[in-house]
């Protein structure tokens, strides 16, 4: 199974056409692996995008030397996605099983 | 079904005892199809629910056509058991059951669902493996023959939003478009995405307004409304193409152009906070203010046959 741990999900809004022009040319960066859980649309509307722990830091230093501000919606993927397991597993546990 | 967790996320055969369950309990108004075969031969199931009568005017519902949106697929077992529970006592349910079914796939896209509970719990696309290529899974929402292949879709089979080789090589994508062709008396078709909260209506493929462009972003406004009545929600509503971004080879561009006018595409919650991770606490306010803008669209399409 293929775990998150350390995988953090940046928003980014670019407010300017170059901004937007430089998160679209994300998108063909493929050895970063990034997923892009809402892509690029336009000015002002958010982009959310998965980036796995080794492309943390190449990709944080890549969007400020551009000057692209962006801020942490999801610290740690792997964490809520374990809290997931913990409720499912509960769940499982309290209701009957629908055999 | 009454104890089943309506406020959990659950596996695949779950869900699958559930539409048994839920058929068993109310053979007289539910009966559970098998429109066909998924990449990896798992069963496609499509709920149908009727009062009777052959061939009467339809309403779909789809949900989980992108696996990792799990909040879709729990509100699709959430509506199912809210059709049985109210299919007399709700006045609009009722009079739309007296003349239409309603069809609702719950697991539209059951191999990369079984896959994120079991590999990789971020996977969105099919399973289909295509030649000369290392990459798996086909964007199943950018496989429908409109548009098909044109800007807003990748060719790069590695790419979350690929379009796959052809239109319809997905049997989850072709299942429903046979299914379509054959009962040819669809009269409104709701596929449900999330997140971003949206509610969307075609084109994504083209900047051409549809030509019922103006009565979809009324129904649209009003779905809206009663949508957010509940808890406050907010969404905002459109066309693909101006609300969101070009997106070629959709769903609900390949139905409104067979003719279905009451096509809708909605973006559940949430805005991204936990995305595609929404806490399962949230199932339930999620369906229950979506079923309000279900039942506006249900509505018009009883009270505008066509």
């Amino acid at each position: 199974t293929e775990t998150f741990v350390g995988h953090q999900v940046l928003r980014i809004i670019p407010t300017s056409d170059e901004e937007l022009q430089k998160v679209q040319e994300l998108q063909d960066l493929e050895d970063l692996q990034l997923d892009f859980w809402l892509e690029p649309r336009g000015l002002g509307l958010p982009v959310d995008v998965r980036v796995p722990f080794p492309s943390l830091q190449p990709l944080k230093v890549h969007l400020e030397a551009n000057g692209i501000s962006y801020s942490i919606m999801i610290e740690d993927v792997q964490e809520l996605l374990e809290q997931e397991q913990t409720e499912m597993l509960r769940s499982s546990r309290r209701g009957l099983p629908l055999s | 079904t009454s104890t089943f967790d309506y406020s959990s996320y659950h596996t695949l055969d779950e869900i699958y005892n559930f539409m048994d369950l839920l058929v068993a309990e109310n053979p007289n108004l539910v009966s559970k199809l098998e429109i066909g075969r998924s990449t990896e031969n798992r069963p496609l199931y499509v709920l149908k629910f009727s009062k009777g009568g052959s061939n009467r005017p339809a309403f779909w519902i789809d949900t989980g056509i992108h696996s990792r949106e799990w909040v879709t697929q729990a509100s699709g077992v959430w509506f199912a058991k809210k059709i049985v529970q109210d299919h007399e006592n709700d006045q609009v349910l009722a009079s739309l059951l007296d003349t239409m079914d309603i069809f609702l796939e719950i697991v539209t896209n059951p191999d990369g669902f079984a896959f994120t509970h079991t590999k990789n719990r971020m996977w969105r696309k099919t399973r289909s493996k295509h030649s000369g290529s290392i990459c798996v899974g086909v964007d199943p929402n950018r496989n429908w023959d409109a548009g098909f292949g044109g800007s807003g879709a990748s060719s790069n089979p590695c790419s979350e939003t690929y379009h796959g080789p052809y239109a319809n090589s997905e049997p989850e994508v072709k299942a429903i478009v046979d299914f379509v062709k054959s009962h040819g008396n669809i009269k409104a078709f709701v596929s449900i995405h999330s997140y971003s909260q949206l509610l969307l209506y075609p084109y994504g493929y083209t900047r051409t307004p549809v030509p019922d462009q103006k009565e979809l972003h009324e129904i649209s406004e009003k779905a809206v409304a009663a949508l957010t009545s509940l808890y406050g929600t907010q969404y905002k509503y459109g066309s693909i193409i101006t609300t969101i971004y070009q997106a070629s080879g959709g769903t609900i561009d390949w139905t409104y152009d067979q003719g279905i006018k009451y096509s809708f595409t909605f973006e559940l919650r949430d805005t991204g906070r936990y995305g595609f991770l929404l806490p399962a606490k949230q199932i339930i306010p999620a369906a229950e203010e979506t079923w309000l803008a279900l039942q506006v669209i249900m509505q018009h399409t009883l009270d505008n046959p066509y």
